[in-house]
């Protein structure tokens, strides 16, 4: 299985609607 | 006009930087203006601050020698016991599942031919992002990773009957706790420990007992337990069903315990689902920065280019599926069948440190990457990095552009933190791996 990690995760806003079963990703959430 | 289009091709298609910014010279914490909390949070949603373990604005970690900070080639080995594990884990949740379909028994491998038991939980070492919690009443603070990777919540407990690693805050003390309470062993709650840990529950005078094992066998082991959990200055949760650790060995740093926030019925977001409703968010911030925020139900207003993915189909095993559809390199989309990412399926995990891809993936970013390096001299592997420069004798450096695309036309283009990672300028290493075998 291929794993996106953390060092590419960083400075977005990643978002878990796990009840509505959608990832959100939005650029340039934090420094 | 050719100077012109090509400067123009630089300018969309790479990052072009003072060699200065990817080394700063200081680790010294980088405040800004606003932070996410501050941003104004919508009634009910809790958040909480965010940083790099071993970054300039972990207040309550010790830095430098004296925390004994894992150097990049420790983190890219915990790194990769972590992902045997999760290897492990995901291939026996699919042989389980082929096993309940098609009936006929498939056989698992072994735990001893397994890299690492098909366990849950995952080489806490690596988790590199914390966050700082209260526990019980009154509150105790403790600094906790955490983890997408798995469900657990455990934090050390006194009187620590076999081990406690060394911990920055005190160690939790039940004894001293008027809201705490340990779990009998015919609870539902007990049973619950199976699929949350990997291991069945043990009992102990009628208090259940539970047992997690990471991939590089790491373990906790000790009572299951609820208590108040403090998110926030202002935001509990009563009855919090969490681990007292009574015997911790292994890679956890500094850090008090875990914060689990996988899929199962016992992580904090499960916990939680009639507070918040199953909805969280984080921003993980770089080394410097201290605007990072793990938030709790529908935070603040989310920025404007939030676009959503569906999360792909379960396989099993409860970390969060994704559907990678392609990647670009320098503004080209690489030629990749869809079925490398569709056969091998993609987690998102926030306790992974280096993104893994499927090794035809992997060699197809991997060639491009170095044909837009090419006018820089290689320098020697890091590890599990292949692709690595000697940066050294440039003062500005043009590095080609990297984006995913996720199902739903979710485009995510990373920015240079996401892209190299390094050991000083002289080695500055492409920071993707790929899985040994497309079958892993």
């Amino acid at each position: 299985v291929g794993i996106f990690g953390n060092i590419q995760q960083q400075t977005f806003e990643v978002v878990y609607d796990v009840a509505g079963g959608k990832l959100g990703i939005g650029a340039g959430g934090c420094s | 006009k050719e100077i012109a289009s090509e400067s123009l091709t630089e300018s969309t298609h790479f990052h072009t930087v003072p060699l200065t910014s990817l080394f700063p010279t200081t680790t010294h914490c980088h405040q800004p203006h606003t932070t996410h909390a501050s941003k104004g949070l919508r009634r009910g949603a809790s958040s909480l601050k965010v940083v790099h373990k071993h970054g300039g604005c972990s207040t309550t970690l010790p830095k430098g020698k004296a925390a004994n900070t894992p150097t990049l080639t420790d983190i890219l080995k915990q790194d990769e016991s972590r992902v045997n594990s999760i290897h492990a884990r995901v291939n026996s949740a699919r042989i389980d599942n082929l096993n309940a379909v098609s009936g006929v028994r498939k056989k698992k491998i072994p735990d001893s031919k397994a890299a690492v038991p098909a366990k849950s939980g995952t080489t806490l070492g690596t988790g590199n992002y914390i966050v700082t919690v209260g526990l019980g009443t009154p509150k105790n603070t403790l600094t906790l990773v955490f983890d997408t990777g798995s469900d657990l919540t455990w934090t050390q407990c006194r009187p620590c009957v076999k081990s406690c690693y060394s911990q920055q805050e005190s160690i939790f003390d039940p004894k001293l706790s008027t809201t705490y309470s340990n779990i009998t062993c015919s609870a539902a709650a007990c049973s619950g420990l199976t699929s949350a840990t990997g291991n069945n529950p043990g009992c102990s005078s009628s208090t259940c007992v539970y047992g997690i094992q990471y991939g590089d066998s790491s373990f906790s082991v000790g009572f299951f337990a609820k208590d108040r959990l403090s998110l926030t200055a202002t935001d509990a949760v009563d009855n919090f069903l969490f681990g007292c650790g009574q015997n911790n060995q292994g890679l956890f740093g500094n850090t008090a315990g875990l914060l689990g926030l996988g899929r199962d019925a016992l992580s904090l977001v499960s916990q939680t689902a009639a507070k918040y409703g199953k909805y969280f968010s984080y921003c993980l911030p770089t080394k410097r920065g201290a605007n990072g925020h793990l938030t709790f139900g529908k935070g603040a207003a989310a920025p404007g280019s939030l676009k959503f993915t569906p999360f792909a189909t379960d396989q099993g095993a409860s970390f969060y599926f994704i559907d990678v559809q392609a990647i670009a390199v320098g503004g080209k989309q690489l030629s990749i069948s869809p079925v490398v990412f569709k056969s091998s399926g993609t987690i998102i995990d926030s306790g992974t440190v280096i993104t893994r891809l499927p090794p035809a993936a992997y060699s197809a970013l991997r060639s491009a990457f170095r044909q837009g390096m090419s006018k820089y001299p290689q320098a020697p592997g890091l590890s599990i990095l292949d692709t690595c420069y000697d940066l050294s004798k440039y003062t500005t450096v043009s590095v080609p552009k990297i984006s995913f695309v996720l199902n739903g036309g979710v485009t995510m283009d990373l920015p240079l933190v996401g892209i190299l990672l390094g050991n000083g300028a002289s080695q500055v290493c492409l920071a993707f791996a790929g899985n040994g075998d497309a079958s892993d």
